[in-house]
């Protein structure tokens, strides 16, 4: 079971977008996938809510609250299903914007997250039945956990970083975008210092890029003659993969659905499908 | 003195654009006016660093960590002038993000930035003379106080939006950023309650505006339908600037200056200067 997040302190680079699409693209690429919001604004539940059956199960916030009330028991997720077989949900709550100062005291403060996803899988998590296969029994665990986290560098996205196996980080190809950047990579080095974190990389994904544009080139370029002058005991790339600006992705989630299912055809869901496969090939090669 | 937080939890709406370009324009407009750049991540400070002195002076990191530590002494400001005559920063600081946990517990926690705002203005704020009239004594004010703030809803934010007579919120004409405005004003409804506020009235800045997109059109239609519906005892209304998507805004900050200057015949620049007129025309009428 690999752990990737999806994280940048920018707002507004596509870090939802990216979440969403990449669960769904690895899915239909025959993986188990569970997608986990931990935004308070919950986008990325929003974003499926096409796929969502009428009653939610459990949000993010019951089962962390569980977690430190009932520390001794496992953890009870009872995840949502989606239409799109095996793709489940771990859905966001607005609640989540109070842990920051529920729990900034608490000694587990930053690593709850990683005990609550790498503590040895209790019966509870292994997902309901799919509806369409009732007698099979579900298997106990993922290919991979995606996590889509806000903007900002506060409790919930360090809790996330210090979770992952794999950081990657959606930049729009815009100026104050790229700003932050060498920000976030002096976080991960500090966070695995500190933490002793499994992190074994960190890729790059270009957003909303549009090659007519000199800007977009320019900060493209920027980054990947940028990115080797950081030395990290983990791996850092810039994806082969580069999402285009599509009007198509801001518009699915109005629709309660993601790129593949509202339209195949367009450039925002090849590239996201390219950018499974992607993932998949560096996985294969390690 | 008219304090206006430029605010939105949902990221990359164009708040640091906002508030840099309407800054600006006000102060070109022959306002006094002192930019405040909240963020941990710098934007505002660094999308004018053309227009500053080589030696920074204080951030706005040391001028709270002042208020705390010497509570009974008049707060030092000392302004960083810019090359635009009547327009001054406070700088931002990455150490921004760790007054959250700091400050979390503190009684003051959520009204420090209105007590260091509004407390009778020590001399020490009178910013520092500008360059070219050192004989002439600057006034003890400003005409407008711009507050830019990070994504989400942590300590910061609170603090701008419970110091603020108005609430600017740019709102990106796309399907997600829609979605986290009820819960904004919900926000503030909630914070006038618990902390009296000053709050006299919401606008909603439309950004990033395509009329060629039927998004941005359904978007644009959605929130002068709906906005209506909100029965606060502060005014909201959407304003009547629309500002365009205009590649040149991305591309100024990289130049380090606001758009006024990067590129006057803009649409971006015309558009941030009806703003400035509206935000005036909007208080001469109160
Ligand atoms: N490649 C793309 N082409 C066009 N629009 C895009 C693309 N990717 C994302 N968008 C749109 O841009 C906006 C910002 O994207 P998104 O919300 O995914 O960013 P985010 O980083 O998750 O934001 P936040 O910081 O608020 O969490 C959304 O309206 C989204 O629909
Ligand atoms: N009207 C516009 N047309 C084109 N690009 C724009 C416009 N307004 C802002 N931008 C660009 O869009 C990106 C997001 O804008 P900006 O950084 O101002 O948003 P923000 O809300 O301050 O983001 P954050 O949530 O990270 O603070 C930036 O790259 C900016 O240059
Ligand atoms: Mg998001
Ligand atoms: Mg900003």
């Amino acid at each position: 079971m690999k752990i990737l997040t999806v994280a940048n302190q920018k707002g507004g680079v596509g870090k939802t977008t990216t979440a969403v699409n990449l669960a769904v693209s690895l899915s239909a690429l025959d993986h188990r996938v569970l997608l986990l919001d931990l935004d308070p604004q919950c986008n990325a539940t929003s974003s499926l809510s096409a796929l969502l059956p009428d009653q939610p199960r459990r949000d993010i916030y019951a089962v962390i609250t569980d977690y430190f009330q009932n520390p001794a028991t496992p953890v009870s997720f009872s995840l949502t299903p989606t239409t799109l077989e095996p793709l489940f949900l771990l859905p966001g709550s607005a609640d989540l914007a109070a842990l920051e100062i529920e729990l900034s005291e608490h000694p587990d403060s930053r690593v709850f997250l990683r005990k609550i996803l790498r503590s040895p899988l209790p019966p509870s998590l292994s997902p309901p039945r799919p509806p369409s296969s009732p007698t099979a029994d579900p298997p106990l665990d993922f290919d991979y956990l995606i996590l889509d986290t806000p903007p900002g560098i506060g409790l919930i996205t360090v809790n996330a970083l210090v979770a992952a196996d794999t950081v990657l980080v959606p930049v729009q190809t815009e100026y104050l975008a790229l700003e932050g950047l060498s920000q976030l990579l002096r976080t991960l080095i500090l966070l695995q210092k500190n933490f002793q974190t499994t992190l074994d990389s960190v890729s790059i994904l270009l957003t909303m890029f549009d090659s007519r544009l000199r800007l977009s080139r320019a900060v493209r370029d920027e980054i990947t003659s940028t990115l080797p002058n950081f030395h990290t005991s983990f791996s850092t790339a810039v994806c082969h993969t580069i999402i285009p600006r599509n009007i198509r992705l801001a518009e699915a989630p109005s629709h309660g659905k993601p790129i593949l299912l509202f339209d195949p055809s367009s450039t925002g869901a090849e590239a996201y499908l390219d950018l499974a496969r992607e993932v998949l090939n560096a996985e294969s090669r390690q």
